[in-house]
């Protein structure tokens, strides 16, 4: 294991427990800025681990982020990662977010789905979903993005477990979703909620389960043209942008339907690169500048909040 | 270990409504094991299908007798992820 996150392979792809040390060694380094949440535990009793980044103060508003809640989409964690090292780098160096860390804190959930993702790495790399048992049926499974308390099992998820996107036996039935629903409504003062999948470069605001547009639809429309084309500045990568539901189709039981539901107004959804030749299996040559271009992006958010405390 | 070989990623951009319920059909064909990689949304907007070696022919079958037009995204899904296993041991001996 490398002996510092200086030397960590961001350009590589990596095991579970590789980045569990990574996160280790980012914690021990940066102590009064760096600390490790365990938010509970998944079906197959691993930790569910969130980075929290803080200069201090007491319950202060927060950004919160996270990647790999589908297991396969590798560059989505690999991101993460690299996302943790460039907040430490940016606060050392006074740039970048580290305006942003002077009145917020940034929570950072780089594993969300780890049965999935050791799963990926042992048996099967297409595998998306969480891995609980459905009872009555031989398939294993729920789709973590199907399984939201907002329009749950409505149209746009499926009834069938055998199905990649089965929404579960009921809301919040899988733990690493039921986890972050506690800690959000534990917390209450996050200000901007960011759920990062791959692929087909996209960048969704609520809602999926219906075209009722939201209240803030203008708002977040504006939003997020700018972070497009911060991201597009730097690779010419092209996303487009817009609702769940009219960007590209109707999906019940998503992750920022509830948390806008849960009055979050800045509530996103990634669909980071491909570029159009490899979707999961994207090369570990990519992960860098991935990561890079979609940091600039996720600066345009959570300045945004900054400066327009609800 | 589940292993891919033979295993293709089937691109297809409907340009038609019956193009996109050509694609909607082939979802619902459950014993193909079909593993749609970004689902049928629109118009213009590709879909992409991992197609188990099994189903391949029938799969193709079906789109060319239906004048849908189709790319081969991954000629052999294995051969990436082979080289992406190759790519972590080389990395991680680094």
């Amino acid at each position: 294991l490398p002996l510092s996150t200086s030397t960590f392979n961001y350009e590589a792809y990596h095991t579970l427990d590789e980045i569990y040390a990574f996160m280790d060694m980012l914690v021990a380094e940066n102590p009064n800025l760096v600390s490790k949440l365990e938010i509970g535990r998944s079906t197959e009793n691993r930790p569910l681990y969130v980075l929290k980044f803080s200069t201090g103060g007491s319950n202060r508003p927060a950004v919160w982020i996270d990647t790999g809640i589908h297991s396969r989409e590798w560059v989505t964690q690999a991101s993460g990662v690299w996302f943790a090292k460039k907040i430490v780098e940016d606060h050392a160096n006074k740039e970048g977010v580290a305006s942003i860390l002077d009145t917020m804190d940034i929570f950072l959930e780089i594993v969300t789905n780890p049965d999935g993702f050791a799963y990926t790495h042992s048996t099967n790399r297409m595998w998306r979903k969480t891995r609980s048992k459905n009872s009555g049926s031989i398939c294993v499974g729920v789709d973590p993005n199907r399984n939201w308390d907002a329009g749950f099992g409505g149209s746009g998820a499926s009834g069938n477990p055998c199905t990649e996107t089965y929404h579960g036996p009921y809301p919040n039935s899988e733990p690493e979703v039921k986890s972050i629903v506690d800690f959000v409504k534990a917390h209450g003062n996050i200000k901007a909620f960011v759920s990062i999948h791959s692929y087909s470069q996209l960048l969704l605001y609520p809602y999926g389960y219906t075209t009722t547009p939201v209240p803030d639809q203008q708002e977040l429309h504006e939003l997020s043209a700018k972070a497009v084309a911060a991201l597009s500045s730097l690779y010419g990568t092209n996303y487009e942008y817009g609702s769940i539901i009219t960007t590209i189709y109707k999906a019940s039981g998503a992750t920022v339907d509830w948390t806008y539901n849960q009055g979050i107004k800045y509530s996103f959804t990634f669909e980071l690169r491909d570029t159009g030749r490899y979707g999961f299996l994207l090369p570990a040559t990519q992960i860098v500048p991935t990561a890079e271009e979609t940091w600039l992006a996720l600066k345009v958010i959570m300045e945004h909040a900054r400066d327009n405390m609800y | 270990t589940e292993t891919f070989v033979g295993h293709q990623v089937l691109r297809v951009v409907p340009t038609s409504h019956e193009e996109l319920q050509r694609l909607q059909e082939l979802q619902g064909l459950e014993h193909l094991k079909l593993d749609f990689w970004l689902a049928p949304r629109g118009l213009g907007s590709p879909v992409d299908i991992r197609v188990p070696f099994p189903s391949l022919q029938a799969v193709k079958a079906h789109l060319e007798a239906n004048g849908v037009s189709y790319s081969i995204m991954i000629e052999d899904v294995q051969e990436l992820l082979d080289e992406e296993q190759r790519e972590m041991m080389r990395s991680s001996r680094r």
